[in-house]
């Protein structure tokens, strides 16, 4: 299984629609400072059920919404929406089928977050059961956020203890 | 639970002691508990570089650290394995053999699992199958190109 | 007491907001006061790179407010000026435009202060008067030698 | 006024005495990850004063004595001293007749720290007395250690505040 691609549109830098298409294996992501590479790394966290908006860099969960620059206006929503390749049917149940499986957020200004899986709306805790069973969400140790790495090991005992917790 | 987490921590461990020495090219590292109450016993974890002897992993360098944070990342990993892994900018504080070796380990583990490297470094950067350049030529607003090796070096270099 | 923070705040803040569009060709930044009680207030961090429009300092990039603190440390700096500045790796999330646009504020900055730079980065050791390479030749030993600039640049690469 | 030698003995992984020239201007220090490179940062900060064991990446005082390698023992003692020049007499009062000041600490194992000021035994105070007019010292932004920059900027207001007011 894998990430066959990412949409973004309104998604903080990324306002126009944009669509990213990964590689099974190993995708390098570059460019200079503050062009939006770590932005795609929060889109993916959100994505996936981010309800923290300080694990997004922000104060409020609508920091996400893309606030305008010099010469564009804010826009008034965001999306995200992956697209992964589930033909090994490493996600089983009732997607097991499905050789692509899309998961979608979307949220406005005025109002809260709506998911979507393959089109269908669904709850933050439904996305959260597909994906766990492959070792995505919270407590897994797939998404290292920039700057974030030393500060595992200078960590004190008892935060080792329950980093290793939420694992199990 | 008691057991669960014991289970857990005793093959985070082993893995962390197989990875380091692999990453480190020697040395060793271990995890240890600081009291007997698995209910509530913190993990202290130990490293040392090939030929040092330490006292404290505080007393580490900016890069040993990090390496030394990546071969648990990967050995917590391996626990709960997703099919994506993101690391953003994990090599910051390495130099370029450093690099080369956390290289060399993530094509490794990259026959089993997707992994999306952002970077600024050019080692890091080729030794990837596809690089996607993320420019801001306007200001504020963020679009991709496919780039191929060349392009993607000198886009690490320039300033959005 | 409140006459003498007032001071040195006000001064602070004006060489940030000169400090920041120089180091950013373009932008502004500045400080402000969270409250009106000079003896209580905190004081807040506001920084627009050129073109963007920000919320929050949170927002911004790695790079960005690695820079956006150089050029508050600098402003700092400026008010209580040592004969010597050290600097440990302070480049690490700079892309290579920016890492050279630093080093011109060095540069300029070296007119009246030793610089002490830490550096894995090319462009930033090509820019010094004079290298120090340190070694461990023997594990847990430190020693150094005087390299010149091609044998830095190789150094800046190996490990220890 | 600038620094013009560093001399290093049993201070972390610089156990054999070593000694540092610098130019007045801009100093480059280059090496491989772990060959102690921010030691020597440490060493400045150590000698011009530092009692926080933490600043110094340690748990106590002693960590800054060579603690041996697989080769080698541990050494009972650390030295580290600094060479100013101070030929512009920007340190003035009863050293400012010298072009050179040297500023040296030392450390064993079962004792304390001993300060000298051109080798004549001296207080913490006096060494801190001394500097204190060039702008070296705690509140001083002359030494910015590594991976501690960012947080300069996430800094919550009231710490900002303080960071400003122990310039003043
Ligand atoms: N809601 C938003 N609307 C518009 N722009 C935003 C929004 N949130 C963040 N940004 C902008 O995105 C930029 C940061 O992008 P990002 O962190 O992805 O950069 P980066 O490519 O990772 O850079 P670096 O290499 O420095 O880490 C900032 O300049 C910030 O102002
Ligand atoms: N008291 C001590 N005795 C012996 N070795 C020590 C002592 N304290 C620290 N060290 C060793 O010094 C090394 C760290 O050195 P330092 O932090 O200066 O590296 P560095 O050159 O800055 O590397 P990096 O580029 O990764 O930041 C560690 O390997 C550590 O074990
Ligand atoms: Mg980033
Ligand atoms: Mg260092």
């Amino acid at each position: 299984m894998f990430l066959k691609s990412i949409k973004l549109a309104g998604f903080k830098s990324f306002v126009d629609p944009t669509l990213i298409t990964a590689n099974p294996r190993v995708n390098a992501i570059v460019g200079p400072n503050g062009c939006g590479k770590s932005n795609i790394v929060d889109a993916i966290r959100w994505v996936i059920g981010e309800i923290s908006a300080k694990q997004l860099r922000g104060q409020s969960m609508s920091d996400v919404i893309f606030a305008g620059s010099k010469q564009r206006k804010p826009v008034g929503k965001a999306m995200v929406e992956l697209i992964f390749d589930n033909t090994d049917a490493r996600i089983g149940g009732e997607y097991g089928a499905y050789s692509d499986i899309s998961v979608r957020r979307e949220v406005s200004r005025d109002g809260g977050s709506t998911y979507y899986v393959n089109g269908v709306q669904s709850r933050r805790r439904d996305v959260l059961d597909l994906l766990s069973g492959t070792g995505l969400g919270s407590g897994s140790y797939s998404i290292i956020g920039q700057g974030t790495v030393s500060r595992l090991v200078e960590a004190k005992p008892e935060d080792t203890r329950a980093h290793i917790e939420e694992l199990g | 639970t008691r057991e669960l987490f014991k289970q857990t921590y005793m093959k985070v461990k082993e893995a962390f002691q197989v990875l380091f020495p692999r990453i480190f090219r020697g040395g060793s590292a271990t995890l240890e508990t600081t009291s007997d109450d698995w209910l509530t016993t913190g993990i202290q974890i130990k490293a040392q570089p090939p030929g040092k002897r330490n006292t404290s992993i505080h007393l580490l360098s900016g890069g040993e650290k990090a390496l030394t944070a990546m071969a648990l990342v990967f050995a917590m990993f391996q626990q709960n394995p997703a099919p994506f892994c993101i690391l953003d900018e994990v090599d910051a504080p390495l130099d370029d053999l450093n690099v080369s070796r956390f290289c060399d380990l993530v094509q490794t583990m990259a026959n089993n699992t997707q992994f999306f490297m952002i970077s600024h470094n050019k080692l890091t950067i080729q030794m990837a199958d596809q690089m996607m350049g993320i420019t801001m030529q306007e200001p504020g607003v963020s679009r991709i190109v496919s780039v191929d090796m060349a392009q993607a070096i000198e886009m690490a270099g320039e300033t959005a």
